[in-house]
């Protein structure tokens, strides 16, 4: 009982906008009753790859194009849904990919996809029709070939080949029980189209999207009509340090969010990783233990989040909180954070070190602590140098080499090619830690600018507050 | 803060998450950047869509149109120096200056506080059932040298923090403040000697809470709002 919506990925509160104003989208259809009888209207139109939902009037709009196709942009929308058919939208294949309408226009061995409309250099009979989506160069399977999608090659000597575009069933992984798998797989590990999670047929169910939205949302797969469990998706292989496959490297790339890798002493980021033994909040309370229900009853039970590590009463992350977290053992105090573990330094491995200030240095880092590769000191973007190699020659402001021309007391710095980041200290450590001169010792002058003044604080404390 | 009391602190701002949740104090130190702690960001580069700092009210719960409320959104973040524990946030626009909200000074660099100063913290954080949760506290503390600092703390304490003396009492900063200052009266200027940063307890009896010094950091922070 497939419901026509299953061609479509929903992307909740979004419209796609077409930055050619000559190209205008179809008109407004307010005679529908639901998402579900536009897709009907849309799914088998060949000029019609996604629609817009209105979910106030309950209207459609049918439009020809995707975000993939040049001259769109996704926009925040207050009233729409977008609803785009996945066939264009997929980055990997189903079955052998014949309904493939991405835009990866190269083969396995990177050679260019000639256009389907040229005849040059390599001839052939496909004539490009809506209905086959030979669409410019991108990689197509019109004669069902069994290695998927290929194309001709703009390489003479070469007259075609296969993208070697993955199947969905191999391209997406999980982590652990894969709670955290967001990817777009939606059929069961014995080939059963899922019911939607936004459709309450053939099956019921409690497990509403708008109680687990996040702001941009994707289809979630439906409800598993296999009885086995978690479907088709295959379980990663623990990481075993290899940086290239290092699980974020893997994670991120098959559409599972970055997967922290665990700390102990300190946390990263929202402390999600963090598999330390800190067991009191920052207020010095002992929390209480995850698998007991008192003082505070919770459903954060051990069992149910095998992944986020819930023992005893250590401090953990297990719902994306902005930091590690515990219930206290304190009846009045439900819950708090623990910040008081430190947060780990995410720093790149420093790769050379500098003497005082390093206004001396001379090295040829060009690196910053972040990992940015620095602007070179002579260039104009993306950020205008106030140091440049003629405004201080003494520096010695070479390529993008790290210096100090400032005598910045941090050490070398950069400008950085990150147009969010002017400028960052560099990937050096002080060679000489010990050695630096105390600031404990010699009294300071004291000069002050206009600033510091208030109302005389006592008068009001005394005073009544509002 | 712990065992503070009610008070007005007009360079201290809140900053408050999409939901419009306090999470931190900060500093104002230029009529569009504040100065706060790292800890209260899980990342150097979060989006920073819907964070807003609001100043110019003594509640932590003022009502919208409460008058002197200032909500100004957060454009961008620039982290500190590697184990300076500080951020600088750069607002969309600059705030108005006024009776409730003022600039704090910036110490010299390297400035050291005299030991004996009498400062004070200020923030809308935990305050342990001491204090009135629903306003500003402020809590007065009394600078320390290193030195006698890093007798309790056995030698942990860096020269790029600080420490105030530990009273009897619980008295000090906790959860929720921060990022918040600690300020030294010098020279009839209110100066932004030190930033609020967790310890591993909130306001211990008898023990010396440690800040960031602010004055060693004093050099980043001018580069980073000249650049």
């Amino acid at each position: 009982q497939r419901s026509p919506l299953n061609d479509f990925q929903v992307l909740r509160g979004t419209e796609l906008q077409h930055l050619l104003h000559t190209v205008v989208p179809g008109p407004w259809q307010e005679d529908v009753a639901d998402a579900e009888e536009c897709a009907g209207r849309c799914g088998p139109l060949l000029d019609c790859r996604a629609f817009h939902y209105n979910v106030s009037s309950h209207g459609c709009q049918l439009l020809p194009w995707t975000q993939n196709s040049p001259h769109t942009r996704l926009q925040r929308s207050g009233r729409c849904d977008l609803f785009q058919k996945k066939d264009y939208i997929r980055t990997c294949i189903m079955d052998n990919g014949v309904r493939y309408r991405g835009t990866i226009a190269t083969t396995t061995s990177g050679l260019p996809c000639q256009g389907w409309s040229h005849k040059f250099p390599n001839d052939h009979k496909y004539t490009p029709t809506l209905r086959n989506g030979l669409e410019e160069n991108f990689c197509r399977n019109p004669d069902g070939d069994p290695g998927g999608p290929w194309c001709y090659t703009t390489d003479p000597a070469v007259r075609f080949q296969s993208c070697g575009i993955k199947s969905c069933r191999e391209a997406a992984c999980i982590w652990c029980n894969g709670e955290d798998y967001r990817g777009a797989v939606d059929r069961t590990e014995s080939g059963r189209e899922c019911q939607r999670w936004d459709l309450q047929r053939p099956h019921q169910h409690p497990f509403e999207p708008g109680k687990y939205v996040k702001v941009w949302t994707t289809t979630i797969a439906g409800i598993l009509t296999a009885p086995s469990g978690p479907g088709a998706i295959p379980r990663t292989r623990r990481w075993r340090g290899n940086s290239a496959t290092s699980p974020a490297a893997v994670g991120r790339s098959q559409a599972q969010p970055r997967h922290e890798v665990t700390t102990l002493n300190c946390f990263r980021g929202k402390g999600e990783g963090y598999r330390g033994t800190a067991n009191t909040t920052t207020a010095g309370v002992p929390c209480q233990r995850w698998d007991a229900q008192s003082p505070h009853q919770h459903r954060f039970a051990p069992e149910k989040y095998e992944c986020k590590d819930l023992r005893e009463n250590f401090c953990r992350n297990p719902d994306g909180s902005e930091a590690p977290w515990c219930f206290t053992s304190r009846p009045g105090m439900r819950m708090a954070f623990c910040y008081q573990i430190r947060r780990c330094a995410d720093d790149v491995r420093t790769e050379d070190c500098y003497h005082g200030a390093g206004e001396q240095y001379r090295g040829t880092v060009s690196k910053t602590r972040k990992g940015v590769q620095c602007q070179h000191w002579s260039a104009q973007t993306p950020h205008r140098p106030q140091f440049t190699p003629t405004s201080a020659p003494h520096s010695q402001l070479e390529e993008n080499f790290c210096r100090n021309p400032d005598r910045d007391s941090h050490g070398p710095w950069c400008y950085t090619m990150d147009p969010g980041t002017p400028f960052d200290y560099c990937a050096l450590q002080r060679c000489d830690r010990d050695h630096q001169a105390s600031i404990l010792d010699p009294p300071d002058q004291v000069l002050f600018e206009k600033c510091g003044k208030r109302v005389d604080r006592l008068d009001q404390h005394r005073s009544k507050l509002r | 803060v712990v065992g503070g009391q009610p008070g007005n602190s007009p360079w201290t701002v809140s900053l408050r998450n999409r939901q419009g949740q306090h999470f931190c104090g900060g500093s104002l130190v230029k009529e569009q950047w504040v100065l706060t702690a790292r800890q209260c960001f899980s990342s150097c580069h979060m989006p920073l869509t819907g964070y807003e700092v609001w100043l110019g009210t003594l509640f932590q719960d003022p009502q919208p149109e409460e008058p002197g409320l200032q909500r100004v959104p957060v454009a961008k973040m620039v982290c500190g120096p590697s184990g300076s524990q500080l951020v600088l946030l750069k607002l969309e626009r600059s705030v108005t200056l006024n009776q409730r909200v003022a600039l704090i000074c910036l110490p010299p660099e390297r400035y050291v506080v005299p030991p004996g100063t009498q400062c004070e913290i200020a923030g809308w954080g935990e305050s342990k059932g001491t204090g009135d949760g629903t306003v500003l506290n402020v809590a007065l503390l009394n600078v320390i040298s290193n030195r006698e600092c890093n007798i309790k703390h056995r030698g942990r304490v860096r020269e790029s923090e600080m420490c105030t003396k530990g009273l009897l009492a619980p008295v000090g900063a906790c959860e929720g403040d921060y990022g918040g200052p600690l300020a030294c009266f010098t020279h009839d200027c209110w100066v932004l000697e030190g930033i609020i940063i967790p310890n591993r307890v909130c306001a211990r009896p008898r023990w010396p809470a440690v800040f960031m010094r602010v004055s060693v950091f004093v050099d980043w922070i001018h580069k980073v709002m000249r650049l």
